[in-house]
C-alpha cells in the first residue's frame, strides 16, 4: 500500500507528478529520467509519412499528464503501472536477479481530432557525457558511431536539425560517458527510428499518425486504423547499464539481451481438463 | 501444404513495403491476414513436432490424446491467450529456439486468482499475479477474459530444446474481482 518506487537491490525508480520516471542505481553514480514527448508532423510541402519523417518545428511538445500509477512489489518481479493520459501508457518492470529496466509501452489510439499529425517518441536522459556522439546498430549486428550534426563524408549544414540526426535501429541504441567508463543502452523489441539530440540523452520514436500523403508512391497518409480508430502499438524497451572496463562482458551481455528480447522462448500451451500432474 | 503455405506467405512478406511498412492500409491488412491464417496452420505441424520431442527416449508411443495438443497464443501482445483463460489446469511447454540455454521470466495471461505452477520433475516454483495494466486491457478489439498475468522464472531451457510446466489453478471457485491484495 505505501510503496511508492520499485527496483530492487538495483535501482531506485519512481515516477514524479509529471509522470516521468526517475531511475537512480544504487551501485553506481548513473541517474536517467524517462518521459514521453511528440513532434507535430510537417503537413504543408515534403509532409511527413510512410516513408519520411519531417518534424513540422524543430521543437519537441509535452504530454500532458492526465493519468495515475500503481506500484506493485512481489518476490519476481516489481512494477509501475504509469498511465500518461488517453493514448499513452507505460508498465516499468524489474525482474528479480536480472540487470536490466523493462519498458512495456503502449501508445494509441493518437487522436487526431485537432487535425494535428503527431509522431511520438520516448526519451531517456542521463548524467552521463556522450560529447554528442551515439551509437546505433542499423543492421542488428555491429554498432555504427553517429556523431550529432556530422557526416564523414562531406559538411554538413542540417536545414531540419531534428530528421536530419535521427538514424535506423535494429536493436540497440547507445552512448557512453569515457570518463565515467559507463554506457548506457536502449535494447528496442522491433526496428525503430532514434537519435541523441543532448548529451546523455536517447530518444526512440515509438509511433505516429500522419495526415497528409508525402507524395513518394504510397498514395495514402501513414495513418493506420483499426476497429475504427487510431491503431495502438505497444512494444518492449530494455534499458541496460555497461561498464566499460568489462568490455568483453559487456558486449556478451548486451548481445545476448538483445537476442532474447528478440527471440523470446515460444509459448504453447496444452489444455489437461481434470488430469493430475502425474498424467500429464 | 501447410508448410508450403506458409513459404509462400514469407515469400511475399519480403516485398521491400512489407519489411517497412509503406503499403496501403489494405494491403497491410491483407500481409496481416495472410500471416495470421499460416501461423494457424502452421500450429498443426508445430504440435506434431512437439509430441515427437515430448517423446522420452526409448519410449515409442506418442503422448496419450489430451496431451498432443499444443495451442499457440498469438495475441499474448494484447495480454490474451484464450487455452490459458480457460482453462482451469494447462500445461506450458517453453521452446527456446537459440543455439544458447535461455532463462527467462514467463507471462501468461489468466483468469483466476491463484496458481500453483510445477516443472517437470513435480517442483513447485515461486510464482507470482500482476493485474494486467487497465490501458492494455480495454484496447479495441481485446475480446479476453483475462485480467492478470501469471509470472514465473524458467530456468536453463536448452539450446533449440523445451521445457513444460504443469500449472493449476488453486481454489477454483475464486471470484473475480480485483482485489488490492493481487
Amino acid at each position: 500500500e505505501t510503496a511508492t518506487s520499485i527496483g530492487g537491490d538495483l535501482y531506485d525508480i519512481s515516477v514524479d507528478d509529471s509522470g516521468k520516471v526517475t531511475i537512480e542505481w544504487k551501485t553506481k553514480n548513473m541517474k536517467v529520467s524517462q518521459g514521453f514527448n511528440y513532434y507535430k508532423g510537417e503537413k504543408r510541402f515534403r509532409p511527413s509519412g510512410a516513408y519520411v519523417f519531417r518534424p513540422l518545428e524543430s521543437v519537441m511538445h509535452n504530454l500532458e499528464f492526465t493519468g495515475s500509477h500503481e506500484v506493485y512489489r512481489g518476490p519476481l518481479v516489481e512494477e509501475l503501472h504509469i498511465i500518461i493520459n488517453k493514448f499513452v501508457s507505460q508498465t516499468v518492470r524489474v525482474y528479480k536477479g536480472e540487470k536490466r529496466i523493462e519498458f512495456d509501452w503502449v501508445v494509441g489510439p493518437i487522436p487526431i481530432e485537432d487535425h494535428i499529425a503527431r509522431e511520438v517518441v520516448t526519451r531517456y536522459s542521463s548524467n552521463l557525457a556522450s560529447d554528442g556522439v551515439f551509437y546505433t546498430d542499423s543492421n542488428g549486428r555491429e554498432m555504427i558511431k553517429r556523431v550529432r550534426y556530422f557526416r564523414p563524408t562531406w559538411n554538413v549544414d542540417l536545414a531540419e536539425p531534428i530528421a536530419g540526426n535521427y538514424y535506423p535501429i535494429t536493436t540497440k541504441i547507445s552512448l557512453q560517458d569515457t570518463k565515467k567508463k559507463l554506457r548506457m543502452s536502449v535494447l528496442t523489441d522491433r526496428a525503430q527510428g532514434g537519435t541523441s539530440m543532448r548529451d546523455g540523452e536517447l530518444e526512440v520514436m515509438l509511433h505516429r499518425r500522419l495526415l497528409v500523403d508525402d507524395s513518394l508512391g504510397v498514395g495514402e497518409p501513414l495513418n493506420e486504423v483499426a476497429f475504427g480508430q487510431g491503431l495502438i502499438a505497444r512494444g518492449v524497451h530494455y534499458l541496460i547499464d555497461s561498464d566499460l572496463q568489462d568490455l568483453e562482458n559487456t558486449v556478451l551481455h548486451e548481445k545476448s539481451l538483445a537476442q532474447s528480447l528478440a527471440l523470446k522462448p515460444w509459448l504453447l500451451v496444452t489444455p489437461v481438463h481434470h488430469s493430475t500432474f502425474e498424467q500429464w | 501444404e501447410d508448410l508450403q503455405l506458409f513459404r509462400e506467405v514469407m515469400g511475399v512478406m519480403q516485398h521491400h513495403d512489407a519489411v517497412t511498412g509503406t503499403e496501403k492500409q489494405h494491403v497491410a491488412d491483407d500481409y496481416a491476414k495472410l500471416l495470421y491464417e499460416v501461423m494457424v496452420k502452421g500450429e498443426k505441424i508445430t504440435s506434431s513436432a512437439m509430441s515427437e520431442l515430448l517423446k522420452s527416449p526409448g519410449e515409442r508411443k506418442e503422448p496419450t490424446e489430451p496431451f498432443r495438443e499444443f495451442r499457440s497464443c498469438l495475441l499474448l501482445n494484447i495480454s490474451s491467450c484464450e487455452p490459458t483463460e480457460n482453462s482451469k489446469s494447462f500445461g506450458v511447454t517453453l521452446y527456446n529456439a537459440r543455439s544458447h540455454r535461455v532463462s527467462t521470466y514467463v507471462r501468461i495471461p489468466v483468469k483466476g486468482k491463484a496458481y500453483i505452477v510445477k516443472d517437470q520433475l513435480g517442483n513447485e516454483l515461486s510464482t507470482q499475479l500482476l493485474p494486467i495494466p487497465l490501458p492494455v486491457r480495454h484496447i479495441a478489439g481485446r475480446h479476453s477474459n483475462a485480467t492478470r498475468e501469471l509470472v514465473f522464472h524458467a530456468v536453463d531451457i536448452p539450446p533449440l530444446g523445451h521445457q513444460s510446466y504443469y500449472i493449476d489453478e488453486k481454489g477454483a471457485n475464486s471470484t473475480d474481482e480485483l482485489t488490492k491484495a493481487d
